[in-house]
C-alpha cells in the first residue's frame, strides 16, 4: 500500500524520504569517519525554500475561512522552521570541525524534521482542499432536500438552475481528486459514485416533472410518482454521502476496508 | 494560493534532497 495518499504529495515527498533514509543508513553504518563537505550553499538553499514555504503558508492561514487550517497550519510551519535552524547550526558546526558528530546528528535530525514538517504542511493543506469539496457535496445534499417540495414547473426550473452548477462543480472536483489519489479502492468507489450521481440526476428531474404533470392533471398515481421521485432523491443522497465518506479517508484508514 | 503552496513545498523537498546528496556524496566517495 502506498504511504502517501495523493500522487501530488507522493511526488513531492518520496524522493526526499528516500534520501533521508539513505542518510540514516550511512549514519548507522558508522559514519565511516569521513569529513563533511562545505554545506553552506545547500543549507542556504533549504533555508530560503523554508522561508518561502512559511510565507505562503502563513498568508494562507491568515486569509482562509477554514478554522482547522487556521489552527493547524502555523504548527506545521513552525516545525519546518525549526528544522531549517537545525540545519544552519549543523552547517556552522561542520565548517569549524568537518568531523563533528553533533553536526552530523543535527543534519540527520534537521532533514527528518524537514520531511515530517513538509509532510504535515501538505497534509493540513490537502485536508483543507478536501473540506472544500465536502462542503460542496453538502450544499448539493441541501438542494436535493428541496426536491420533495417542488410542485410546479416554475419551481422545477429554479430547482434545476440551482442544482446544475453545484452538481457539475462537485463531479468535476471529485473526478480531479480521484485522479490524484494513490489508493486504488478509494478511486474505484469515488468513480462509481460520481457515475451514479451523473446518471441519476436527469432521471430525478424527469421523475419530478412527471410528479408535477400528474399533480396538475387528475392527480391519479401521484403517490407512486412522489415515491419514485423520493427514491431517486434518496439514491443520489446516498451516493453523495458515500463520496463525502471516502473523500475523507486516507491510506491510514485501511481497517475500514477489512 | 493553493498551487503556490504545492510549488514551494516541492522546491523545499528538492533542495533538502540535494543537501543530503551533497552529504552522501562525500560519505560514499
Amino acid at each position: 500500500m502506498p504511504v502517501f495518499h495523493t500522487k501530488t504529495i507522493e511526488s513531492i515527498l518520496e524522493p526526499v524520504a528516500q534520501q533521508v533514509s539513505r542518510l540514516v543508513i550511512i549514519h548507522e553504518e558508522g559514519e565511516a569517519g569521513h569529513e563533511m563537505p562545505d554545506l553552506e550553499r545547500p543549507v542556504f538553499a533549504v533555508s530560503k525554500a523554508v522561508t518561502n514555504l512559511v510565507k505562503v503558508g502563513r498568508e494562507m492561514s491568515t486569509s482562509t475561512d477554514d478554522l482547522i487550517l487556521k489552527q493547524d497550519m502555523p504548527q506545521a510551519l513552525n516545525k519546518v522552521d525549526e528544522a531549517a535552524r537545525l540545519l544552519v547550526e549543523a552547517a556552522k558546526l561542520s565548517k569549524i570541525d568537518p568531523l563533528s558528530k553533533p553536526a552530523r546528528m543535527k543534519l540527520i535530525e534537521g532533514s527528518r524534521w524537514i520531511l515530517q514538517g513538509t509532510s504535515n504542511v501538505l497534509l493540513v493543506f490537502d485536508e483543507s482542499e478536501v473540506r472544500k469539496i465536502v462542503q460542496d457535496c453538502k450544499k448539493t445534499l441541501d438542494y436535493l432536500s428541496v426536491a420533495e417540495v417542488v410542485e410546479n414547473m416554475e419551481d422545477l426550473v429554479q430547482f434545476v438552475r440551482d442544482l446544475s452548477p453545484i452538481l457539475s462543480r462537485v463531479t468535476v472536483e471529485v473526478c480531479k481528486r480521484t485522479e490524484d489519489l494513490t489508493h486504488q479502492i478509494h478511486r474505484e468507489v469515488l468513480n462509481r459514485c460520481v457515475e451514479q450521481v451523473k446518471t441519476l440526476a436527469p432521471i430525478l428531474i424527469c421523475s419530478m416533472k412527471i410528479f408535477i404533470q400528474i399533480l396538475s392533471q387528475d392527480g391519479k398515481g401521484v403517490e407512486e410518482a412522489a415515491e419514485n421521485r423520493n427514491y431517486l432523491c434518496g439514491r443520489m443522497s446516498e451516493e453523495l454521502n458515500e463520496i463525502i465518506r471516502v473523500l475523507q479517508l486516507t491510506t491510514y484508514d485501511e481497517d475500514e476496508w477489512d | 494560493d493553493s498551487s503556490e503552496m504545492v510549488r514551494q513545498a516541492r522546491i523545499l523537498a528538492q533542495s533538502t534532497a540535494e543537501l543530503i546528496q551533497a552529504i552522501r556524496g562525500e560519505a560514499e566517495a
